[in-house]
């Protein structure tokens, strides 16, 4: 299981038909951008190296602590076929996500 | 009441 991450991680992903597989939330003020769901058998989860509550660091060296909901949306679905994905296991504060 | 909505976006 995914129990071996590291916390941190550079993660390549190749766009599929259906984009890369996983949901967002968060980039409201600069509360970051995080992994809300992966979705099954999609780029994401395929690659194994991405978990729900990773917080997005960046995209292709697109700086993603202070950005927007919005921004971040359209950054991840007009960054070309490949996005380089640097990551950090955030889940305590994902979770506040979950229990609005 | 939490105000605060949250989207959330599939990419």
């Amino acid at each position: 299981d995914q129990g071996d991450l590291p916390l941190e991680r550079r993660v390549l992903l190749r766009r599929s038909p259906n984009g890369f597989g996983f949901n967002i939330v968060g980039g409201d003020g600069d509360e970051g951008i995080y992994i809300s769901f992966i979705q099954t058998g999609g780029v994401a989860d395929k690659s194994g190296e991405l978990r729900k509550g990773d917080r997005i660091l960046s995209v292709n060296n697109i700086d993603f602590r202070g950005v927007t909901h919005e921004d971040a949306a359209t950054v991840l679905k007009n960054c070309g076929d490949t996005a380089e994905l640097h990551v950090i296991y955030k889940y305590d504060d994902f979770i506040r996500f979950e229990n609005r | 009441l939490q105000t605060k909505n949250y989207r959330q976006s599939a990419v």
